[in-house]
């Protein structure tokens, strides 16, 4: 049996809200560790990886791994009636055909109970190693948000360049081209301002809007966003969650 | 002109 007990529907909320976009259902990997989830969108250019680690339960137990197929759209509809403050608890017995989802008031005394049919989902799974990484930005999610939209107004790529002590954010289109430039900076006071830049070689890599336009989605899961970036190779965009992360690896563009 | 890659050259499917 799963039983999952969520402080807060509301961070439940904007996970889903975060992938919901790029994937229409997945598999949720239920273990005694945590809840796992993988899944690719349906061009094979982006894939998801959520683990949401037990210590971010306020009570968590799951007896045997179970495998719960869910249908994100009908998932958030279901988590939507509940409020950001209620605790949220997903519960499934094994072999079980549907999700439970309870929410609790914690002023009233109320209770709602809703249940989420299953799904059979035979998914692609890709096989993620360890990646190496010639360069890791990080900075604040939503200054990251603002560039990919300012960005996207101009043109259907991003190409991100890291030297030393910069990283460069510029698109060209048909009205005319932008940049943004960041440099590392660290601020005591307000630390989640901070922009650090780590570089192993130089960075030079494309990527598409209309994906980042999804990966951005995540901005309220976390104040900052880690992007590591190799040449040639997919970008991992990291949002942090309590324990564990929700991470994009987006496939860059290239030159024919 | 500028082409999009998939994850599959650089994942593979398990």
């Amino acid at each position: 049996m799963l039983e999952g007990k969520f402080e807060e529907a509301s961070l439940l909320k904007k996970i889903v809200e975060a992938m919901k976009d790029c994937v229409s259902s997945c598999n949720f990997n239920c273990t005694e560790n945590g809840i796992s989830v993988q899944a690719v969108d349906n061009s094979r250019v982006l894939l998801i990886s959520l683990l949401i680690e037990k210590d971010t339960f306020e009570e968590y137990r799951c007896d045997r791994n179970i495998t719960l197929g869910i249908g994100l759209g009908s998932f958030s509809k279901i988590i939507g009636n509940g409020a950001n403050s209620d605790y949220l608890t997903i519960q499934a017995e094994d072999d079980a055909d549907t999700l439970g989802i309870i929410f609790e008031d914690k002023v009233k005394d109320k209770i709602s109970e809703y249940n989420l049919k299953l799904l059979d989902i035979d998914a692609d799974l890709l096989e993620v190693d360890a990646m190496e990484t010639d360069a890791t930005i990080t900075l604040p999610s939503a200054d990251f948000a603002k560039i990919c939209k300012d960005m996207k107004t101009l043109s259907e790529s991003l190409q991100i360049t890291v030297t030393k002590d910069s990283a460069k954010f510029q698109s060209a289109g048909e009205i005319g081209s932008g940049s943004v430039v960041i440099k590392p900076k660290t601020d005591i006071d307000h630390p989640e301002e901070s922009i650090t830049i780590s570089l192993d070689k130089p960075i030079d890599l494309s990527f598409g809007s209309k994906y980042l336009s999804d990966i951005i989605k995540a901005t309220s899961l976390s104040q900052k966003v880690t992007i590591k970036l190799t040449e040639d190779s997919p970008g991992v965009f990291e949002y942090k969650l309590p324990s564990g992360y929700l991470r994009f690896y987006l496939a860059p563009k290239f030159d024919e | 002109g500028e082409q999009q890659w998939s994850l599959l050259p650089f994942f593979g499917l398990l």
